[in-house]
């Protein structure tokens, strides 16, 4: 038996929207520490993974680990029927085919409950080895965002570089060239208004504006975001979700041949 | 245009 009660029911809303379109069918690993998800992309170039910590919950209870296979855009148009201020409910049996989802609206004078039919799903997972990143940059969630869709309307791919001087995304295209750089700073009144780039080593990385704008999604789900490159390696970009875990999104670097 | 090599490329099989 498998129930989950969350009270900001709108972060499970957010966190599905935030990996629907990159990832349609996907294995939820519960236990009783959470619910783990890991996926890979249609095209395996880039992965997704969460994590929900049980004691996130108002409460939690898992008797057994069990494996839910789930149709993301299905799950999707069914949180479409929360409210935004519902507390929401899932509920699964250990060898049941359906997950239950329940709404509560606030003052609990209304109850919306939906199955979604469970799917078998074959996945492979990834073993993500302990990395020491090149550089580590921690940026407001909304000024990445702003950055990557900037740049999607002068080219398909962008050059992350981190230096001394801080860190610059650089896109190239048809009508020209456009240069962005975001130097450390100190002086926001709130702490995550600041960027902040800790850096062992230079590093310049190429990758696919389409990808790091669908990461963008997540934006909802956290104020900060953080960037981790590493010489020849994937790039992670890290949303935390306050009090309850994360998302996290991998993505292969384009490399010269 | 420079290639896209697949993800796990990079990372091995847990």
């Amino acid at each position: 038996m498998f129930e989950a009660r969350l009270i900001q029911g709108s972060l499970l809303k957010k966190l599905v929207d935030a990996i629907k379109e990159l990832c349609t069918e996907v294995n939820w690993d519960i236990s009783n520490s959470g619910i783990n998800m890991q996926s890979m992309d249609g095209s395996h170039v880039c992965l997704v993974a969460f994590n929900l910590r049980a004691d996130g919950f108002d409460h939690f209870r898992c008797d057994r680990p069990l494996t839910l296979g789930i149709n993301l855009g299905n799950l999707a148009k069914i949180l479409k029927c929360s409210g935004s201020n519902d507390i929401i409910t899932m509920k699964a049996d250990d060898n049941g085919d359906t997950l239950t989802l329940m709404f509560e609206s606030e003052k609990q004078d209304r109850i919306t409950d939906v199955d979604l039919k469970l799917m078998s799903i074959e996945s492979e997972h990834l073993g993500i080895p302990d990395q020491d990143y090149s550089a580590e940059t921690s940026m407001p969630s909304s000024e990445y965002q702003r950055i990557v869709r900037d740049l999607s309307s002068i080219g398909d791919t962008v050059n992350i570089s981190a230096t001394k001087e801080g860190i610059k995304f650089s896109a190239m295209g048809d009508i020209g060239t456009a240069n962005i750089t975001l130097r450390q700073t100190s002086s926001a009144d709130k702490e995550e208004e600041n960027v902040k780039i800790e850096m062992k080593e230079p590093v310049l990385l190429t990758f696919a504006l389409r990808y790091l704008n669908n990461f963008a999604k997540a934006t909802p789900l956290s104020s900060t975001v953080q960037v981790f490159l590493t010489k020849d390696l994937p790039v992670q970009v890290n949303y935390n979700i306050q009090d309850l875990g994360y998302v996290k999104y991998y993505l292969a670097p384009k490399i010269e041949e | 245009v420079l290639p896209q090599p697949p993800l796990p490329a990079f990372f091995t099989g847990a």
